[in-house]
């Protein structure tokens, strides 16, 4: 299993739908301060259920959706699809790829859907801690945040071995 | 959950020793399992590293590549015991000497077999592990794009060429 | 003490304007003095920043490197209005990519006259800021000794050479 | 004025006297992780008063006192001494350079100097606070605290400014 592809639209500074295509192996994102790079790291996190809006780098979860910018109306929605590859059959889906996306719109509620049918938070939550990405989603180190990986209390250690269990 | 949780832990904890080793030439380290405080809560982990030819010391006394790395290890030693499907690591090296961000890139390619690495970063080092690159640049009009990494690179270079010239 | 902060704030608020336009290319920002909260206390001061092409934003939803860059003009207001004896400043370029290393090294290289600056960084760039280079190692006995930068890059290479044919 | 040389005995990682001589201009100092770099600045800090453990990363302010090593012994003592050019007479001294040291035994005791007679800890605050070098030492920005020098509260800004003034 892998993360195949992640499209991202009206998602903080991306107005247009982007997609990256990984491949297995060691993918690496380069660009100039403030192109936004952490938001693609930010977006992962978010599709697959962060509910605090300071995780995401944010002040209320309305700053996930893109505000606008000198040439640019602001977005009404902000929507992020992660594709897995699931030929190994690590998900319990009987799909080869599977499809986690979220969305939400200025109203506030959020809308999520596996395989493009539509969901509740927890069935991302449970298909996602199948395999390992527990809610402490310990596998994404934010910027600034390498330290923070270990420098937490001895319980916070124990959680992390016990997701990965 | 015991049982499970005490096979993981002996995994991880092999694993942490291992990878001190090898980012901290010389030195050692070990993952410890704590008494627990009460009846029912289990107990926590604590760490313990001493860098070659220093005495073992508090996390807190350590300096900041040095703390960087150790939580490298860790990070290695649950890649290699219960890895998963991906990982997106932002600029964890940017505390880190050339040659520590040598070994980081080491590790990278060392098990890029196990699982997938998302890595963001600045360093050129970094680069050289990289099996594919992309670019992510702010547009004219104010909105991020992902271009290829050739252009990412270009635009850094044409910007740097019209700051010198500037 | 009103009218000589009046004069100082004054002096800074003009001084980070212009910063911010070196370091935000086609940017702009601004210092501003807020209503004193109450009788026995002064206001605070806030900040704006506005990078080229995008809304003027919180400071909290800039970038990593978009921060520390408004960090980096306060402190070079300050530099400009009221200059300390001497500035230490440690691995404040760790978030910056290479063009805004280069603008940093300007900076310093533009205000050397005004005042001392002590830098501490991983950063090639940055060293070609120096008007003297120090090197700091970790001798065999496990204590910190100061050598000649020369030799410091020299143990540089040489761990670097260790480690690929290690 | 100037920060002319910083010379540290038994302070954190520096067990041998260990002397910088400064130039006006921009310093580079530069080394491995962990070779003792920050501890520098960590002197400088110390040696002008600081009483908090944490603002010098310790737990205990004995944590200033090298510790040994596997090669050398603790030390008893620890020791910084800065030496300011005052050719311009900035500081209110008579003479052409100005010595400040600060120095600690196990006991716990602090002895602070100036031009090396003895002094108390409140005249090397008011020598500095003279030039710019209150309390708060806007002037040293330690490792990883860059973003912290602006992110903090407005009434902080505003004290750096007063500070300035
Ligand atoms: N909701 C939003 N609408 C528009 N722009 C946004 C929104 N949220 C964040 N941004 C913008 O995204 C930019 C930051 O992006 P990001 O943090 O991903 O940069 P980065 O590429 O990681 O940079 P660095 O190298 O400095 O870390 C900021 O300039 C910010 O203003
Ligand atoms: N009291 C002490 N006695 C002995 N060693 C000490 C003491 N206090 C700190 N150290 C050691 O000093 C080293 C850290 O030094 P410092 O933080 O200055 O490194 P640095 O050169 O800044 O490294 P980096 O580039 O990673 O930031 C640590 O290895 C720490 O164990
Ligand atoms: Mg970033
Ligand atoms: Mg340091």
């Amino acid at each position: 299993m892998h993360l195949k592809r992640l499209r991202v639209r009206g998602f903080k500074s991306f107005p247009r739908a982007t997609e990256l295509v990984f491949e297995p192996g060691v993918a690496v994102i380069i660009g100039p301060n403030g192109s936004g790079k952490s938001n693609l790291a930010d977006a992962v996190v978010w599709a697959l259920g962060e509910q605090s809006p300071s995780t995401v780098r944010g002040s209320s979860m309305q700053d996930v959706i893109f505000a606008g910018s000198d040439g640019r109306r602001a977005s009404a929605v902000a929507e992020v699809e992660l594709v897995f590859d699931n030929a190994d059959g690590a998900l319990p889906l009987p799909t080869d790829e599977v499809s986690v996306m979220r969305r939400v719109g200025r109203d506030g509620g959020s809308h999520y859907s596996i395989n493009r049918s539509t969901c509740r938070l927890t069935d991302v939550v449970e298909l996602m801690a199948g395999v390992g990405l527990g809610r402490e989603l310990h596998s994404i180190i934010g910027q600034g945040r390498v330290e923070a990986f270990l420098a937490g209390r001895p319980e916070d250690r124990r959680n992390q071995i016990e997701e990965a269990a | 959950i015991d049982a499970e949780f005490a096979e993981t832990f002996a995994a991880v904890q092999e694993q942490f020793s291992h990878m001190v080793e090898v980012l901290f030439p010389g030195g050692r380290g070990r993952l410890l399992l704590q008494e627990p405080a009460s009846e029912d809560e289990p107990g926590g982990v604590s760490v313990e590293v001493k860098p070659a030819r220093k005495l073992g010391k508090k996390l807190q006394l350590l300096s900041g590549g040095e703390r960087a790395l150790v939580a490298i290890a860790f990070l290695m030693a649950l890649v290699l015991s219960r890895p998963c499907p991906f990982y997106i690591l932002d600029e964890i090296e940017a505390a880190l000497d050339d040659v520590n961000i040598g070994r980081l890139v080491q590790l990278l390619r060392d098990y890029r077999e196990r699982t997938q690495f998302i890595i963001i970063t600045h360093q050129k080092r970094t680069m050289e592990a990289a099996d594919v690159l992309y670019g992510v640049t702010m547009g004219p009009d104010g909105g991020s794009a992902v271009v290829s990494a050739r252009m990412a690179e270009e635009e850094i270079e044409r910007e740097e060429r019209s700051r010198t010239k500037g």
